[in-house]
């Protein structure tokens, strides 16, 4: 029974799509089937996994507008346990479209069914707000992973999503839970990384991953060769740091 | 006449809020009147000036949905010639809220006719997306200045943002100019940094400032202190950065 999460912060460039492209080829690598479905209309998961978005193939816009099966969007990736549901720049108006379809807040919940049980995990980067798309991952999901980077904004921000995800919680999806909190871009050279650690753990305990991502230029470079960066730099501090966080997050699951 | 510049990129963690608030200020520290304009849900504009965000005091949700004269939503900061109209929680459902009003894209133009006068910049500080809200400022404004981090996901993002500059300008605001392309968190070690801003310099051309923002710790501190770089570290490389753009954005105004 595949479990889904959704990565999702409103806080823009916390890690997100590195988070969602890397955790999930770390847990392939394992020979563990994940999907990766890609709902930010800017399509960096797409990319960062070396697919051209403006592809002829359909996307997660054709499933979530036009009622198309998810298994006809499905891409396989370089990695053989890693499928892809790429997004595409139609996405932009998504959100307007789907204002007007019945159960707006469930039209991706009912698109999962079909898929769910193909995988282990199914991860869903989402865009940086809390609008409709993100709503329908939220609603869609078992669990939220939460990147947090480590500044003051992305702080900040942490008490708007923790109440969204609450009034998630209340309403559309009464079982969702969060997966984690994971500490990204930790330069430990700084005081503010170390002061904004220690109030994230203050804040959110033991759900927060003792798993941390340093900041490492490997991580950043590697979607502009189109590959998780377990193909790109298998040896890269930052390929461990993620490895790591897989085993985490396993082993946090290995009971359900 | 107040020039209206809107700070805009849908990609997320770019630099707008940091450049709004420091290219701000550095025109204020030349005793030229500027208003902020924080139209951001996250509101970090506003607590990076040191405002608390869920104040009673009027915010541009009440200047956007009730109607309230912006003159009433007006801060004074701790500097001389800079004031913010601040956001607060409430613009999450803004957007929502405006797709029923006459002229939804206009809201911000027209609620801008009365103050436009007073300030010699005008500076909009945008969400990480293309909805409503940034469709708002990019309709109001003169012209948008594009922060681009010095990243992969930054420069893929590019085509998305002309496009829709594009669109804006052949419909709601045909004067829409770019303003200028800033090149954010830069940095000088790595090939990528180098990469990404010959491609950015290629693909915008003279639009791109001399002046580059270089990665900078300190300028990640300073919203923790509420306070605008000017006023938290002077002597900082940074400070000297936002100078200097400051006076490339006056330099290329000074005519108009
Ligand atoms: N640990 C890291 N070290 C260095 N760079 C990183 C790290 N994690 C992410 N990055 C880079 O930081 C930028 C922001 O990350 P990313 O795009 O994954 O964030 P996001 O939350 O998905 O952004 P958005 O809000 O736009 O969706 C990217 O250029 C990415 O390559
Ligand atoms: N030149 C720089 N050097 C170091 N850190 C920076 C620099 N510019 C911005 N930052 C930090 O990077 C993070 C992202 O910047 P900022 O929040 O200004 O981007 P944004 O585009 O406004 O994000 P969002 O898309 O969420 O609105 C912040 O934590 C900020 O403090
Ligand atoms: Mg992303
Ligand atoms: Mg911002």
């Amino acid at each position: 029974m595949g479990k889904v999460i959704a990565i999702a912060n409103q806080k823009g460039g916390v890690g997100k799509t590195t988070t969602s492209i890397n955790l999930a080829s770390s847990i392939a690598a394992a020979e563990i089937p994940v999907l990766l479905i890609d709902i930010d209309p800017q399509a960096n998961a797409t990319s960062g996994l070396g697919f051209d978005k403006s592809a002829d193939h359909p996307s997660i816009y054709e499933v979530l507008i036009d009622g198309v099966d998810p298994k006809k969007a499905v891409l396989n990736t370089q990695m053989p346990f890693l499928d892809l549901i790429p997004s595409t720049i139609n996405l932009v108006g998504a959100e307007v479209e789907m204002v007007g379809m019945e159960d707006h807040h469930k039209v991706m919940l009912k698109a999962l069914t079909s898929i769910r049980q193909k995988y282990s995990y199914i991860i869903i980067d989402a865009p940086p707000s809390l609008g409709l798309l993100t709503l329908n991952a939220l609603t869609a999901a078992d669990s939220v992973l939460i990147p947090v980077q480590c500044e003051y904004f992305a702080l900040e921000g942490l008490s708007m999503l923790n109440n969204t995800i609450e009034l998630v919680r209340q309403g559309l999806n009464p079982g969702l839970e969060i997966e984690g909190v994971l500490l990204t871009m930790f330069d430990g050279r700084t005081n503010l990384s170390r002061q904004v650690a220690a109030e994230v753990r203050k804040y959110f305990g033991e759900k927060v991953y003792d798993s941390v991502i340093f900041r490492n230029i490997r991580i950043s470079e590697s979607p502009s060769f189109g590959k998780p960066l377990i193909l790109y730099d298998a040896t890269s501090a930052g390929t461990e740091n993620y490895i790591t966080l897989a085993q985490e997050v396993m082993f946090r699951n290995k009971d359900k």
